[in-house]
């Protein structure tokens, strides 16, 4: 799970 | 999506509208950081440009267009409209010293050597510190108009349920994001002195003043 998180997050 | 991040994006907008309310029914901008404003326009800017090659959704899509066009709007009110209303002496933060050390911090922690996600890890860095020019005013000044710190409090509960939503979301997805979390305690952390004051006096029904 610490790969690389995807920004979906604003 | 959970309810802290969508309620914590809300506050992030109600924030943005209770800063318009201010500006506007006082036809004033008095007591708001020009240079925390630029540097939010700054932090927009450079972490939603996936906008244009990145589809998450659409929520995420009107939620970034808001961000950058209402912090956009808000310079322009600032640098033309109510210019006059501005007062450039007591906005003496030095943004330098946020801009240097943010851009070094995101060349040594980033997921990826690339052009947008150096710039994702500098909008990160820069938006835990962007509200310090804002802080320092108000430390100046030593008082706020009660819409202010309002608006200031509608910002801080924004990073402060953003700190659950991580809870929640490494416990249901096994999810962490070690930049974006790393910086928002310490976002969420300037706050606090903020939200003593804001707490035992404004809501209280007395006027925000510092002690001397």
């Amino acid at each position: 799970p610490l790969a690389h998180p995807e920004h979906d997050e604003l | 999506m959970n309810l802290f991040r969508l309620f914590g994006d809300l506050s992030h907008l109600a924030s943005i509208f209770i800063l318009l309310q201010k500006i506007q029914s006082t036809r004033s901008c008095r007591g708001i950081s020009f240079k925390t404003q630029a540097l939010y326009a700054t932090v927009f800017i450079t972490r939603y440009l996936d906008l244009f090659y990145e589809w998450v959704s659409l929520y995420n899509f009107t939620m970034k267009v808001f961000f950058i066009a209402s912090s956009c709007y808000i310079l322009y009110l600032m640098k033309y409209k109510y210019r006059p209303t501005h007062d450039p002496s007591i906005d003496t933060f030095r943004v330098e010293y946020l801009l240097g050390p943010c851009v070094v911090l995101a060349l040594l922690f980033h997921y990826k050597f690339s052009i947008p996600e150096l710039l994702w890890s500098f909008s990160i860095f820069l938006e835990a510190v962007a509200i310090l020019p804002q802080l320092f005013m108000l430390q100046r000044t030593g008082e706020a108009e009660t819409i202010t710190t309002h608006y200031l409090a509608a910002l801080g509960a924004y990073r402060a349920l953003y700190i659950p939503n991580w809870i929640y979301r490494y416990f249901t997805e096994d999810m962490v994001d070690p930049i974006a979390v790393t910086a928002g305690l310490v976002q969420t952390a300037l706050y606090l002195d903020f939200f003593y004051v804001y707490f035992t006096k404004v809501l209280q029904g007395q006027k925000f003043e510092l002690p001397a």
